[in-house]
């Protein structure tokens, strides 16, 4: 791999900020988070706590799966279930000190990372769009 | 890059075959494509054609926002509303006689990429998991 050196830059000059990430709370209904879902075209998103910590991720599927009855969707359902009763919260994340070789390991199963400082505050992701950018442009050097 | 060969490699060796890949129909209706991607938990799927031919993609989103309404989410058009009438058409895909290096500089902005032989019809999906699987083995060789 001609260039190394990417493979120890630090993760940080990757990540799309939080500000320019879509995400939801954890109180909020799923009416709501399949609403955020829609309107940014996102087919996954985090989910934060009131003092901005990840808390885990929420993923359409996620939703539907939630309201799916034996007959028909339920979508009555969307109102009275919250998002904390249907994310999954077992999802690795990056820190700030992390490097680009750790989350090429990591995104090999998760379609993006969420990042957050030492503690534990939501910084932004990494996703595999950007690892591949930069994987595409150095293979050939 | 220390094996320069991969990316010659051809993306038969990499694909999963169409036997194993969920889809749907163009003349489907959009309840019957949100319960496959419900019940298969991808966000995404291809979308053929009668005689196996490779005509789109249907996500989550787009069925979703086909059906938000200005006060509420119109779950009733789900039944009368089609595969065709809102699935997008304008991807790029793979022949069989495409290499590993094409297919990276595609699935930068393509989660996937589908793949056709020389008459059109569908063999398989090539996915950003296997070629950072790939890349993460060979960055280190
Ligand atoms: N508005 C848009 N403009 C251009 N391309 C778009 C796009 N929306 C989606 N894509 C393309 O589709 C891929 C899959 O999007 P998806 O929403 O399933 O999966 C996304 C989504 O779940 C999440 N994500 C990305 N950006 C986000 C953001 N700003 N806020 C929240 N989540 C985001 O990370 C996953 C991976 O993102 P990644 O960029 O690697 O991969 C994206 C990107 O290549
Ligand atoms: N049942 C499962 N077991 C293990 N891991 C799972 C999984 N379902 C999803 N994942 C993980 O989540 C990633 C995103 O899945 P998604 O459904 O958004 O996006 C998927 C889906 O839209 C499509 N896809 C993958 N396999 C498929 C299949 N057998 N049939 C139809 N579509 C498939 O290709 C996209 C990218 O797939 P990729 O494997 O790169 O990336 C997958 C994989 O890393």
């Amino acid at each position: 791999f001609e260039s190394k050196d990417v493979l120890h830059t630090n993760i940080m000059d990757y990540i799309i900020p939080a500000e320019k990430v879509a995400h939801v709370q954890v109180g909020n209904s799923l009416e709501h988070a399949l609403l955020i879902l829609t309107k940014s075209g996102y087919t996954a998103v985090p989910v934060l706590d009131a003092k901005y910590r990840f808390q885990g991720l929420i993923s359409s599927p996620m939703i539907t799966e939630a309201i799916l009855g034996l007959e028909r969707i339920e979508f009555e359902k969307l109102e009275h279930m919250k998002v904390e009763d249907v994310m999954s919260t077992d999802n690795p994340h990056l820190t700030v000190d992390d490097q680009f070789r750790k989350a090429l390991g990591l995104l090999i199963n998760h379609p993006f990372l969420c990042v957050t400082d030492e503690k534990g505050e939501f910084q932004g992701i990494l996703t595999r769009r950007v690892i591949l950018k930069h994987l595409n442009y150095h293979v050939d050097q």
